[in-house]
């Protein structure tokens, strides 16, 4: 049985270049899971990060921020999409019991993806402000590692840098809900993949049949901030079939002395 | 008295939204911007027990306990701030994220934050041509007492200006941008650092957009009425 909580994925990723990687994702999760090696595409991936902090890891490209080095890695609006378009590729572990569910999150991803996980497909939409949370209790097991691809796709709208005057490129990027710094502004030099990437925290979370879906607390004040009330409001979501009984608790402590709190 | 256990019953396949009774707290000890007293975090802490399956998921926060307004001043145009009644003095700066290959770490936003906050600082602005900032960023901001001024996405520079001339009405897809403000606004609204949400650099959005996102950013009229009640019957607290 799985304890009840938040995992976070950071490590073990790798990642390559879909351009060069001849299998799919249901392959990829399934018959033909990728490896590092002298002879192979992927490399370590840096999660979170983008696609450039990837190349940068693996000396593939120079560091950007040295130099006029950012000038020798080609951008995006040149390269077309696909250049910065990667697969990620991660495994973990997992041992439900029966009413048990797991989601797979992912907090940022610029712009969209597509995700596998053991063989089974969810898209992950476009926007890069916005969390996924993907129920994949049906597609986990526990005899074995679960093998997850992630194809990321840049911005719908990468834009061309013009050889000059760089503030904000020719805009294009505006055109999708993404930072738009990445284009160039009158301090900053562009960001050639336009920080395509799973660019914030990934974990997975084991759950009960019914999950806390974003608490939201807000407080009232009196008579001098001597008299204040503490408003919680939650959503919860019940996944199994049948009726939730639930015993909802709040709890407010504050830590007086080291590891000492009061109730 | 801060401990609360409520039974709810919920419909099998179904999502619903319950609050809690509210928690009385007398005199806690509120969170002050930097420079103007402690950042006393209180962590609180949601479980849900199912009958015949045990603890089912739990949430935990550190919340702060202040009151924040501001509004413009007719005299100067400038926006004022106070907190928990008192009139901040802002001390700010800009930002718009830390490293442009966004290997964000904690440790990262730790030492960020706290020389912003060693220069004696209380605001960072995140510039909406940047990020919506991270919730390891919030929380540093918490602990660190940075109020922080958060932008939506519209700049102007993507919004009909520029050479060449950009897409005069901001995103082309506008409810992806406004699931997107919703989400994040969902995300961060339990940081106390948060002190304002702003529509985009130097401009209104979208007339859409800005209209939804006022809408959605106001006061729920919930809490309007119930501080108008606890203020009429206040002569009366004991």
């Amino acid at each position: 049985m799985a304890a009840i909580g938040k995992t976070i994925l950071d490590s073990g990723w790798i990642a390559a270049r879909s351009t060069v990687v001849p299998f799919n994702g249901v392959q990829l999760t399934t018959t033909n899971s990728p490896s590092l090696g002298p002879d192979s595409p992927w490399m370590e991936a840096v999660i979170p990060g983008t696609v450039l902090a990837t190349l940068v890891k693996n000396n593939v490209i120079p560091d950007p921020f040295y130099g006029l080095e950012n000038d020798s890695i080609i951008d995006i609006g040149d390269s077309g999409r696909e250049f910065y378009t990667f697969w990620f590729f991660t495994t973990f572990q997992s041992n439900l019991s029966g009413s048990q569910h797991l989601d797979l999150n992912f907090r940022a991803i610029n712009y969209s993806a597509d995700l596998y996980i053991n063989g089974h497909y969810k898209a992950l939409p476009k926007g890069m402000f916005r969390r996924h949370s993907v129920d994949v209790t049906d597609f986990v097991r526990s005899d074995g590692p679960n093998l997850v691809a992630v194809l990321v796709h840049p911005p719908d709208h990468p834009g061309k840098i013009p050889p000059e005057n760089y503030q904000g490129g020719d805009h294009e990027i505006g055109k999708d809900v993404a930072t738009q710094y990445v284009e160039g502004w009158d301090w900053m030099c562009p960001i050639r993949d336009r920080n395509t990437g799973i660019w914030d925290e990934v974990s997975i979370s084991v759950t009960g049949p019914v999950k806390i879906i974003d608490p939201h607390l807000v407080s009232t004040f009196f008579d001098n901030y001597k008299r204040v009330y503490l408003y919680c409001t939650t959503e919860l979501e019940n996944r199994s079939n049948q009726v939730a009984e639930c015993s909802l608790t709040i709890q407010v402590t504050t830590e007086l002395e080291g590891n000492t709190c009061m109730v | 008295e801060h401990l609360q256990t409520e039974h709810v019953s919920i419909p099998a396949g179904s999502k619903l939204q319950h609050s809690f009774n509210e928690l009385f707290f007398y005199k806690p000890n509120l969170w002050w911007p930097n420079g103007m007293g402690k950042q006393s975090l209180y962590n609180v802490v949601v479980t849900v027990d199912v009958k015949g399956n045990g603890e089912s998921d739990s949430w935990s926060h550190l919340y702060g306990f202040r009151q924040l307004v501001s509004h413009i001043d007719t005299a100067t145009g400038g926006r004022l701030f106070k907190v928990n009644g008192q009139p901040v003095f802002i001390r700010g700066g800009n930002w718009i994220l830390s490293d442009a290959l966004l290997r964000l770490t904690k440790k990262r936003y730790q030492t960020d934050i706290k020389f912003h906050a060693d220069m004696n600082f209380n605001m960072m602005r995140c510039w909406a041509g940047g990020l919506a900032e991270r919730p390891e960023f919030y929380h540093y901001c918490d602990v660190y007492g940075i109020l922080v001024w958060q932008e939506f996405w519209i700049t102007g520079d993507v919004d009909g200006r520029g050479i060449p001339v950009s897409n005069p009405n901001g995103p082309l897809d506008h409810p992806l941008f406004l699931f997107c403000a919703r989400d994040t606004v969902k995300l961060l609204r339990n940081h106390c650092s948060l002190a304002l949400w702003v529509g985009g650099n130097e401009q209104v959005p979208p007339e859409d957009l800005n209209a939804d996102l006022k809408n959605d950013l106001k006061l729920n009229p919930y809490y309007e009425n119930i501080q108008n009640e606890n203020n009429k019957s206040a002569e009366n607290f004991s």
